[in-house]
């Protein structure tokens, strides 16, 4: 399975939808402090079915709904997606593209999240479980959030073991 | 589950004592569970001595060797299983210029010893550089982020233009 | 008791409005005590509005802002009280090139206006070219630390060998 | 009052004596991670009075003394001593040199640490009295650790006004 997009619409400070094509290897997220590139971040554990506001900097759920500035009025939904997408290793070693997944997490002001997989409307369950069978998540050790390395070097050695389970 | 978890800790615990020799050039480390009879409750500590010094408890080290020690904790458990996408934010920001360096051959390797994609968000210019690519966020209007692709050529040009601004 | 804590709140205060905008290049901040009957039991908020940006708790504010708006709010509590020395270890680590300038110019007018001695720990090249002198820490032996007293042009050399290393 | 010099012998990764002169304006101290700056720091801490070993990253007071390598065995003290010196602007703006001050704490291993002022043995209170008059101390805002702009972020609101206590 590979990560082949990201899209941002209204999340954060990302007002205008914004998409990111992963490629292979290193891609590097780069700018000045406050620009967003942990939003970018934020965004993808938020998809991944993030239960929790505070653990994507927030005082509720709303915050990851782009809130305006001096000249932008707040909006009143977000959206992010991710394209996932299913490739097949041929036998004489050419790729055969496979399905493609494009799961999908709405916010709209005041009355919670909907999720969908290829348009079609699921539960969070779904795509929580969707995400854990290619060891991904919303507290993956796959995403690792700036300040997390001085969490795990202060955390109690039974907080530290959780790691291991995450292996397991 | 217990085996499970014990499974799991001697095969992170392999992989981290690889991967802290990589990063640190030299040393020894390992992974401990403070209670070898109920681990589903232990506590996990690491152990780390940098080449040339005595064994210490992780809090005993400086800063950069503190975090260096945790990515490489992180990479090890990663690789037990690892996932279509790896995303780092920051983890470089208390490195030294050898280690951001030895960071970023680690992250060559496993790059290309998988299929995993890397996301890694940065301020530092050497580590821009070990990158195949640039996504480039700005706030072009105050308060709303933007994204340009940016290659790396351009990117060098860029980041010395920041440095004498 | 509670006068002089009020009254400390007041300058304190003061400075940070003024050291934020400083470091900002505009926006606004302020410190509140959340509690305005029993102030010494009160909790202490910082509220900020970097330019452009809605005005947002400090937990809010991306790494780098809420790093550079604790700097203003130290700096604005020991101008109450200044000391012969202020040693600050890596505070410039999560700053990008801009905000290390700003940094970087807030200690030089701290400087020149006061008599302390300001003792500087960072990896940054940029901040290392704006210190007056360098003190270089090494471990020639493994596991023993020697300083070596560098100047200035000898230390872009170390720096540019670093990089390049 | 100024800050003059600060000399360390023993302490942690200062096996040799170290004297570092402490000039006007701005000092930088760099060097490559785990080389001992923080320690330096760690150093003035502990010279100014701190009683907490846990404040000094060990997990015992003799922890500050050089506990030795590969090649070196460890030491039986350490000793960390700062000049402070007391100038007098005279009326015709020049200065005149006043008083000078050597505050030294010495520890051995497993009997304790002395403080001494000018030779003069003394007790830790009137050490941690002599710093505080100068706006000195163990954890004074003057000195800003590793770490430590990260703590107060993330501390409680009740905490955070503990800062403000030091400018009273
Ligand atoms: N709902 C929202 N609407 C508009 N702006 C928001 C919203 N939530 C957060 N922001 C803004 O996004 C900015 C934070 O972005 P982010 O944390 O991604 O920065 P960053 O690029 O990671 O910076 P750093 O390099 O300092 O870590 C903050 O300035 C904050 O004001
Ligand atoms: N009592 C001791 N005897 C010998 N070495 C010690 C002692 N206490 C600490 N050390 C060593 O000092 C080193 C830590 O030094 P310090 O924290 O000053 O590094 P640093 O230069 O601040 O690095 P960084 O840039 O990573 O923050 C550790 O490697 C540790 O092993
Ligand atoms: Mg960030
Ligand atoms: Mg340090």
């Amino acid at each position: 399975m590979e990560l082949k997009k990201i899209k941002l619409h209204g999340f954060k400070s990302f007002e205008k939808q914004t998409e990111f094509e992963i490629n292979k290897g290193l891609t590097g997220i780069v700018g000045p402090n406050g620009c967003g590139k942990s939003n970018v971040l934020d965004s993808l554990q938020w998809v991944m079915g993030e239960t929790s506001y505070k653990n994507l900097r927030g005082s509720e759920m709303d915050d990851v709904i782009f809130s305006g500035t001096d000249t932008s009025p707040s909006r009143n939904f977000a959206e992010v997606s991710v394209i996932m997408s299913e490739t097949t290793i041929t036998s004489d070693e050419s790729k055969a593209s496979g399905d493609e997944y494009e799961i999908k997490r709405r916010i709209e002001r005041n009355s919670g999240s909907k999720y969908y997989i290829n348009s079609i409307e699921k539960r969070a369950k779904d795509v929580q479980l969707f995400f854990a069978d290619n060891s991904l998540g919303p507290h993956s050790i796959s995403i690792v959030k700036q300040g997390q390395i001085n969490q795990i070097i202060e955390s109690k050695p039974n907080e530290r073991r959780k790691i291991l389970e995450e292996a397991a | 589950a217990r085996e499970r978890l014990q499974q799991s800790y001697e095969k992170v615990n392999s992989n981290f004592k690889h991967l802290f020799e990589k990063l640190f050039d030299g040393g020894k480390a390992e992974l401990k569970l403070d209670d070898n009879e109920d681990i589903l409750n232990a506590g996990l500590d690491i152990v780390a001595w940098p080449p040339g010094k005595k064994p210490q408890t992780i809090s005993l080290l400086s800063g950069g060797e503190q975090a260096l020690t945790v990515i490489a904790l992180i990479l090890a458990v990663f690789l037990e299983n690892p996932a279509p996408v790896c995303i780092l934010d920051e983890v470089d920001a208390p490195l030294d210029d050898t280690n951001v360096k030895k960071f970023c051959d680690t992250l060559d390797d496993l790059s290309k010893n998988s299929n995993t994609k890397f996301l890694i968000v940065t301020h530092h210019p050497y580590t821009m550089s070990r990158m195949d690519r640039l996504f480039g966020i700005t706030m072009a209007k105050k308060g709303e982020s933007i994204m340009l692709s940016v290659d790396l050529n351009q990117a060098e040009k860029m980041v010395n233009e920041e440095i004498v601004a």
